[in-house]
């Protein structure tokens, strides 16, 4: 989990930090 | 009913399926092509182009890291809005997309070529693929440009373009898949919605193979563009650990 932080933290966010 | 082991589906299924996959491809595509047609984007001026191809190697490299990073966050977005994607354990989650993700930025690169004049939106304008000199992987520029090329041929519509990316993106012959066989049913759908419209927007027969064929040329791509990432990792590792946007350093293990 540690290796992919912000990749789990993109998949677990209702809304990804981009500006869609 | 074409006797392959395919999961049985309605037409009104598929038809769902590739409305809910083209929705999401649409929310999350980045760029509108109306949005870049109204903004009238113009190419690089010949004084622009060499203030690219004066930039630092590994300014430019940066640069890139970081729009290719920008476009990834909008391929999660779209891989969490299909069907079924979120139901995959977690671990199946980032698989697909440590392996999918660049070759989706690829596939959605046909949207923002131009064919008339070889160029791509890049940094607010259309660039050749001169703009790009200073990466020192010329090569690897001019396959990304000529799969753009070979896409946009295909003029597929964005409904197509939507399935296809989701096809390659629920790939399910990826390594350390954990539940290979939901991904393969996910896939199947996937590939039978896209089939379907294809057929309802009277393509002919050959455009789906010719879709297959894409994938093998997009993993060569991104397999390329791991080599490069390592040859420059190699001799500047200190710009790669303190400038490079910490998801590329993630998905590209660099």
């Amino acid at each position: 989990k540690e290796k992919h932080k912000i990749l789990h933290q993109l998949l677990q966010n209702s809304t990804s930090p981009v500006d869609l | 009913s074409n006797g392959e082991t395919s999961p049985t589906v309605s037409m009104a299924e598929l038809d769902h399926l590739a409305h809910v996959v083209s929705k999401s491809h649409l929310e999350t595509c980045q760029y509108l092509r109306e949005e870049l047609q109204q903004m009238n984007c113009q190419n690089f001026l010949q004084d622009e182009v060499e203030s690219y191809q004066k930039k630092p190697r590994e300014v430019m490299w940066q640069l890139c890291a970081l729009k290719i990073t920008e476009a990834i966050q909008y391929v999660v977005e779209f891989a969490k809005r299909i069907n079924g994607f979120m139901d995959l354990c977690q671990n199946d989650q980032i698989v697909l997309l440590k392996a999918g993700s660049l070759e989706v930025v690829f596939i959605r690169m046909c949207r923002v070529f131009d064919s008339h004049n070889n160029t791509i939106y890049f940094d607010r304008k259309f660039a050749g693929p001169d703009v790009f000199k200073a990466l020192g992987c010329d090569d690897l520029i001019t396959s990304v440009f000529d799969f753009a090329k070979n896409m946009s041929s295909l003029h597929l519509t964005e409904e197509e373009l939507a399935l296809f990316s989701a096809f390659v993106l629920l790939s399910a012959d990826r390594s350390w898949l954990q539940d290979k066989l939901q991904v393969e049913k996910l896939q199947q759908k996937t590939q039978l919605a896209l089939q379907h419209v294809l057929q309802k927007n009277q393509r002919e027969d050959g455009v789906l193979n010719k879709l297959r064929c894409k994938v093998s040329a997009l993993r060569s791509l991104c397999s390329q563009h791991t080599e490069k990432l390592s040859a420059f990792r190699a001799i500047y590792p200190d710009i790669v650990r303190t400038h490079f946007p910490p998801l590329y350093k993630e998905l590209f293990g660099a």
